[in-house]
């Protein structure tokens, strides 16, 4: 473990914390793409899908942060698709989420580093968290403006891969440790909030909120 | 179904 891996990490469990805030303290979804949250859910489940196959005890914090993660995105899901539903803005968010799943587990299928079921599953689940994003950057294109509460959450979701990126140029170095689909698709990852980044750095840290160019 | 070490991380 590294000092960009654990920054990565909290700011992760950051994301996670300040979606969910936001959502339970506005009593809304607005603003939020439900698929998105969809998608980091399969993500979750699929990377850690050997918590169910042969339960370990929860000795290690590894395994209750992905308890923590999957429960946390199960739990945002319930909120925007039910409890909240009335407040969720499903004609905005209208990227088809099938041009990321069907590509992301054919790619899977294609290119992994050994042909097995969880293998396959991981692979699947980086690849697909590589633009699980991309309804949410999506639906703020559409409806022209970002809350100030959604972009920390954004800037916090970004970051974590971004701080991955350095977690692995540090384990490439020390360790010698090079786990190549995940930074590929890391660094695509990155890349698709960079014009997000910009905005939330020339705006939001000013006080300005983001609002796009119709 | 031994996991593969390669993936150490969340």
């Amino acid at each position: 473990m590294n000092i960009f891996r654990l920054f990565g990490d909290l700011s992760h469990l950051a994301a996670i914390a300040i979606l969910l805030l936001k959502i339970w303290k506005t009593r809304s979804c607005a603003g939020v793409s439900g698929k998105t949250q969809l998608l980091f859910a399969v993500c979750f489940i699929t990377r850690y899908i050997d918590l169910f196959l042969h339960f370990v005890s929860l000795y290690n914090t590894e395994k209750v942060m992905k308890l923590i993660y999957i429960s946390a995105s199960v739990f945002t899901c319930y909120l925007i698709f039910f409890k909240f539903k009335a407040t969720y803005d499903g004609n905005h968010d209208s990227m088809r989420a099938e041009f990321l799943i069907v590509p992301a587990a054919g790619l899977a299928c294609l290119i992994n580093t050994k042909f097995d079921a969880i293998e396959i599953l991981w692979t699947f689940s980086i690849y697909l968290e590589a633009v699980a994003i991309l309804p949410q950057l999506f639906l703020i294109s559409k409806t022209g403006e970002a809350e100030t509460i959604t972009s920390h959450y954004l800037f916090a979701q970004g970051s974590y891969r971004a701080l991955y990126i350095l977690n692995w140029i540090y384990r490439y170095h020390y360790e010698s440790h090079v786990d190549t689909i995940a930074i590929v698709a890391g660094v695509v990852q990155t890349i698709l909030y960079c014009d997000f980044f910009y905005l939330y750095i020339t705006k939001v840290v000013k006080g300005q909120k983001i609002v796009l160019p119709a | 179904m031994i996991r593969n070490k390669q993936h150490d991380e969340l």
